[in-house]
Parts: structure tokens; sequence; C-alpha cells
């Protein structure tokens, strides 16, 4: 799965997410990558995120909806994206056993990034710098 | 404000070594394009897209033409996206044979009522608009390595 999330510079923000599913799924099943709220989600006045890994998981959480309402409601605390992004996973992964990850911005453009898989390639680019990485702890810079 | 864009590339469980690297250079290369467009003027939705198409074309990611089979060893893709100013949402589903989901995604938000296409009416709409298509199959065809990950037992997901 691959998934993207954009705020341009009139503050519009875009979530979207494209996926070839598991590996040996069923014929006719579809997964979290086209659904609304399960594997993407966005809201320009509060943020946006796009999910990966276990689509029941996601689908059964409606895991994106759920991490842009507490994006929403940590918000009003001076809280972050990071911080709710880890604990929707969290939350997530404890519920369903499965791994799942998460990328997402909120209205500021302050960025999230969560996964309870070993690794997880992702990349956010503002103000003319490139942060990047895989794995846990990661957060590599470089100028573009 | 400043433009802004984030994007991942899929949870792996092992670390694929030199894959592993090209997947993360073609995915902060894709960042680094879809950011480009976005400082030019381009709306975020058509920056997301663009981003999406780019790794949807690279075989490293489970998307587009690096996609996994199904049991019948098909491609079947899924895309989505939704404008968070007008709140609409497109999306397509098990859908085949078709160069870039997340385009025909965006088409379904922008020129729609609806929200998710699948099956008949998804390959009826697509052959409507100006989306590449393929031939048959060629998904399926284009990539042996999805042949070598090809699962045929029944996934824990179904």
């Amino acid at each position: 799965t691959v998934g993207v999330v954009a705020i341009d510079a009139e503050g519009r923000c875009t979530a979207g997410s494209s996926s070839g599913g598991g590996s040996g799924k069923m014929a006719g099943r579809v997964g979290s990558s086209a659904i609304a709220g399960a594997g993407f989600y966005a809201d320009s006045s509060i943020g946006g995120c796009v999910a990966t890994g276990h689509g029941e998981s996601i689908m059964q959480s409606c895991l994106c909806f759920n991490l842009v309402d507490q994006m929403s409601l940590q918000a009003k605390s001076g809280q972050l994206a990071m911080l709710a992004v880890k604990n929707v996973v969290e939350a997530a992964t404890r519920r369903f056993k499965k791994s799942v990850g998460i990328v997402a911005l909120d209205c500021d453009g302050e960025f999230g990034v969560a996964f309870s898989a070993p690794r997880m390639p992702w990349a956010y680019c503002r103000r003319g710098k490139l942060r990047f990485g895989a794995e846990s702890g990661e957060n590599y810079v470089k100028d573009v | 404000m400043d433009p802004v864009i984030i994007a991942h590339g899929g949870i792996e469980f092992r670390h694929s070594g030199s894959s592993t690297s090209r997947k993360q250079v073609a995915l902060n290369n894709a960042v680094v394009q879809g950011y480009a467009a976005i400082c030019n003027g381009k709306p975020s939705v058509e920056a997301v897209e663009m981003t999406i198409s780019i790794l949807e074309d690279d075989q490293h990611f489970n998307a587009g033409y690096g996609s996994v089979f199904n049991a019948d060893g098909e491609v079947e893709l899924d895309a989505g996206m939704m404008n968070g100013t007008t709140l609409k949402v497109g999306s397509v589903g098990a859908i085949k044979d078709v160069d870039h989901p997340i385009t025909l995604a965006k088409y379904v938000m922008e020129l729609t009522e609806h929200s998710l296409l699948v099956g008949k009416g998804a390959r009826k709409f697509a052959a409507g608009l100006k989306v590449p298509k393929l031939f048959r199959g060629s998904l399926a065809n284009f990539h042996l390595q999805s042949r070598d990950r090809w699962d045929t037992g029944t996934p824990e997901s179904c």
C-alpha cells in the first residue's frame, strides 16, 4: 500500500491511498484503501491521514477517522499530531493484534508517523527540507 | 501556509536489503516531486494524485505495477481519495487492468455523486474517461517478483 497526504498553500488538505491488497486475498475482496475513514481521511480544518497494514483491522476500527477525531480533540489541548498517531496505532494494535501504520498531517502542517511493524518507509517535505525514515526512531533530514 | 506533504510506502515485516533502500529512495523522490508540484501552485488534490501515480508505476510498492496477486492469480486494486475542503470522497475497489487506480478514484470523487465504484460499473466508468487502460491481465504479467511472492494459502484477512 502507498498513501499520501498533502496541504497546499491555500490550506486545502487531501489524502489518498492505493493498494494491491494482501497476497492471496480472495477475489473480490476490497481493502481499507478504498474505504474513507478507514484507509484515509481528510478534513482541512483538522488535518488528514492515510493508513497501511492489516486492512480488516483498519476497517473495523475506522482508523483514519478515529485519528482525525483524536487530532481535533488533542489540538484543543495543544498536543501534536505525533502523539495522536502513536496513541491510535498502539490502541488498534493492542485491540486487533495486527500490524498497522499511519502517516498524518495536522492543519498546521505538523506531521505524525507511527507503525507497529518492524518497518514502514515514510517521507515528509516542508520548507525545503525532506525528513524520512523506515525503522522506529529514524528521522533523517536533508535539503531538497 | 507552507505547502507540506507526507507519504508512506507500506509496512514491512522484514528488511529486504537493497530493495528496501531502493524503496526509500523511490519514496523520497516521489514526495519531492509532489512537494514541487504544490510549491508551484498545484492544488493538493493534484499533488496527491501525482505522487501516488509515481509510486503506482514503481514495482517496489504494493500498488499499481508492483501489486501482489490474489488467490486466483489476478491483480485487483483498491484506491481512494478525500478532499478535506469539500469532504468529497472517491474510491474504486477490486479494479483490474487500470493503469492508475488513484486517477480513477479522483474522477469518481470529482465527476460523480458517488463515493465508491466496484466491478463492472467501475470498468464502465473508466471506459468513458481518458484513463489509460491496460490489456486484460497485463498487470499480473508485468512483474515476475509478484509471482514469487504469490501466497496461495488463505490469508489471515480472509
